[in-house]
């Protein structure tokens, strides 16, 4: 770790913040928690404490915006600088600053909080069905008011629960209307406006009157984006219009025709082709409480940290269960101290985030935990043939995640934690389990990250962290070291492995694959290659990746894409109603 | 796969009509991020200057320190980051 020169840090434990102003891509209340939570962070392993205030000068300004915002050190429009921060001191030291070209969510995609309704302001459940179809956004579909709303369960139909959709004609942020929506049309500066405008702003922030007149009443509010707004472009916060025309087609989706990224972008009014008006299409965003919680590492007297998975590495990546690292708390107690609460090695998991998975120590490099080679044969006592439930009231619908996907035998098996369960296409009563792993796969550790079945041999692999092992029904080669494939010190652990027919199994880690020879038990050269130039579209940090009915699949938190043979992704959806069918 | 009509390609307005090029992207993060200053640059032979600056860069983000303007020190000079210097005040 490292701290600023002079070891600069706050000569008070009872720290207060406040934040000046929000971005309008998530609901205040959303973006107030995550802050919480990113300096709960930092109190939980020092004496610290954090106080919001409204009012007056706070130890820490939290603010956003976009370009040159006022300090010297301008930001540079979407992605590349996310944010910054200065260390401890007066004034404009300790403050906090956001990029506001980003687009900030928590770290997979759109989140649209709810108001009104009767779901206690719950955030959209996208995809939602409504009198029997499927919709991925706000709809103003069976009301005639033009609200916009969405559901707040997989299905309207089924659960009648509802809220409604941001919109600048439910409410407004900041400004000195105390959140009243917007009055369209409204005058300003002598000109009639129907929508929200940046007019007479340099910040670029979308505001409108909250009453007929402006000029008038001087009564204003800034306008929430709306679930398809767009990021960038050059009308940032306006929502695509569908559908628009773009070299003379017609399009009624996001689309990255005209581009070589392949990002998506939409028009923001009917016709590109005269208007010239555009913005990139909502995408996973950025994280605001991780980034938020590295740049309060800075205004605590935190520098960067060489430790790439260090929350002070100053590259952002996005983690689903976040802990922080040794590195980052033995630099905060440099400067700060412990503080009364747990050990910092044993955090009790965040309100919102998942339980974490207990880590397996994993074998030094220099081998592998154990001494067996490849000739040697493990012989272990034969259990019963047929695997016996463990404990069948572990539901798998209640899993959140699961530590490894895969077909074995044509039968989906879900693992997690010492246990499995199947679902099988034979059998019509659903998923059977939870059984043990260590009465069907004797020797395996209970968290493994990685299984295939060799479709020659029906040998089943199995992966965790740097260590494999390869089963012959019960009988089992292992562990060994994945060095021992000739894969390299840059996967830290196998994600998931696709079988690709003439005895090729490619296995995934991090943003590359590796095409593996399952005969000679070596990856060929050549590799590793990088994800995202084959499996275009796909999450490139996928937690499973497992084919299945002849398709890739990719599940990145609790979702799943899923991959044609021909590389088109066919499907988004959820692991946990589509693949696992829970009710 | 290969689409079935050649894609046209626009340069949408606001947006940089070319790119900057791998080395003028290096040179900028260099400067920014505090691995080299312009003095230094002025004072000795770009080239020198510009593989001392990336060999320190490597080093300090934990990549294969090679002083060369390779594949994965473009795309950590291209990765979306914390705006605040990793050497120096």
């Amino acid at each position: 770790f490292l701290t600023f020169q002079g070891d600069l840090k706050w000569d008070h434990m009872d720290l207060t913040y406040r934040v000046m102003n929000y971005s309008p891509d998530l609901d205040r209340a959303v973006i107030d928690d995550a802050f919480k939570r990113a300096f709960k962070v930092w109190s939980d392993v020092t004496p610290l404490t954090f106080t919001q205030i409204y009012s007056g000068e706070a130890d820490i300004m939290i603010m956003f915006g976009s370009q040159e915002h006022g300090d010297g050190y301008p930001f540079d429009g979407k992605d590349g600088l996310l944010a910054h921060a200065f260390p401890p001191g007066s004034g404009i030291q300790g403050d906090a600053h956001f990029d506001d070209d980003e687009f900030w969510t928590l770290g997979t995609g759109l989140v649209v909080k709810t108001r009104y309704g009767n779901a206690n302001g719950a955030s959209c459940h996208f995809p939602f069905i409504f009198e029997g179809r499927s919709y991925s956004r706000c709809i103003t579909e069976g009301r005639t008011d033009g609200m916009l709303w969405c559901a707040t369960t997989a299905s309207y139909d089924a659960d009648k629960t509802y809220g409604f959709c941001p919109s600048e004609l439910l409410y407004t942020n900041g400004g000195n209307s105390d959140g009243s929506p917007c009055v369209f049309p409204f005058i300003f500066d002598g000109t009639s406006y129907d929508t929200c405008t940046t007019d007479g702003r340099s910040d670029g922030y979308r505001w409108c009157a909250t009453t007929a007149n402006f000029d008038r009443d001087k009564k204003y509010g800034f306008c929430p984006n709306r679930d398809t707004a767009v990021i960038g472009g050059n009308s940032q916060g306006d929502p695509c219009v569908f559908p628009f025309t773009f070299l003379g087609q017609s399009y009624s989706a996001c689309t990255s025709e005209g581009r070589q990224d392949g990002k998506l972008w939409c028009a923001t009014t009917s016709n590109y082709d005269t208007d010239k008006k555009w913005g990139f299409c909502p995408d996973r965003g950025y994280s605001i409480f991780l980034v938020a919680a590295h740049e309060f590492g800075h205004a605590l007297g935190l520098d960067h940290s060489s430790v790439r998975e260090a929350l002070m590495y100053p590259m952002y990546s996005y983690v689903q269960d976040f802990q922080l690292h040794a590195d980052d708390i033995q630099g905060i107690q440099y400067l700060y101290g412990r503080g009364s609460g747990p050990e910092p090695t044993s955090l009790a998991p965040l309100p919102t985030e998942e339980p974490l998975p207990t880590e397996e120590p994993l074998p030094t490099e220099a081998g592998s935990a154990s001494t067996t080679t490849e000739e040697e044969e493990e012989e272990t006592p034969e259990p019963t043939a047929e695997p016996s439930p463990v404990d069948p009231s572990r539901d798998a619908c209640a899993e959140k995640n699961f530590d490894a996907i895969t077909e074995i035998n044509g039968e989906l098996h879900f693992f997690k934690n010492g246990k499995y369960w199947i679902r099988s296409p034979f059998w019509k009563s659903g998923i059977q389990g939870a059984f043990s792993v260590a009465d069907t796969w004797p020797g395996l550790p209970a968290a493994i990250d990685a299984v295939f079945q060799d479709v020659l041999t029906k040998r089943v692999f199995f992966f965790a962290g740097r260590q494999f092992w390869v089963f012959s029904g019960k009988s089992a080669v292992g562990p060994r070291g994945i060095e021992k494939l000739g894969i390299g010190k840059e996967a830290g652990r196998i994600s998931g492995a696709l079988q690709r027919g003439r005895g090729k199994v490619l296995l995934f880690s991090g943003e590359n694959y590796w095409r593996l020879d399952v005969k000679v038990q070596r990856v060929d050269k050549g590799y590793p290659r990088a994800t995202e130039d084959v499996f275009t579209g796909v999450p490139l940090d996928a937690r499973n990746v497992f084919l299945y009915q002849d398709k890739y699949h990719f599940c990145h938190g609790s979702f799943y894409w899923r991959m044609t043979p021909r590389y088109q992704v066919d499907r988004v959806g959820y692991v946990k109603y589509d693949i696992l069918q829970c009710p | 796969p290969l689409q079935s009509k050649p894609q046209a390609v626009v340069t949408f307005p606001g947006e940089l009509l070319s790119p900057l090029s791998d080395v003028e992207l290096a040179e900028s993060y260099l400067m920014r991020f505090g691995y080299t200053t312009e003095a230094e640059v002025r004072r000795s032979s770009k080239h020198v200057s510009l593989a001392k600056a990336l060999r320190k860069m490597q080093k300090q983000l934990g990549l294969k320190e090679t002083g060369e303007l390779d594949a994965s020190t473009l795309e950590a000079m291209r990765a979306p980051r914390c705006g605040v210097p990793d050497v120096g005040g």
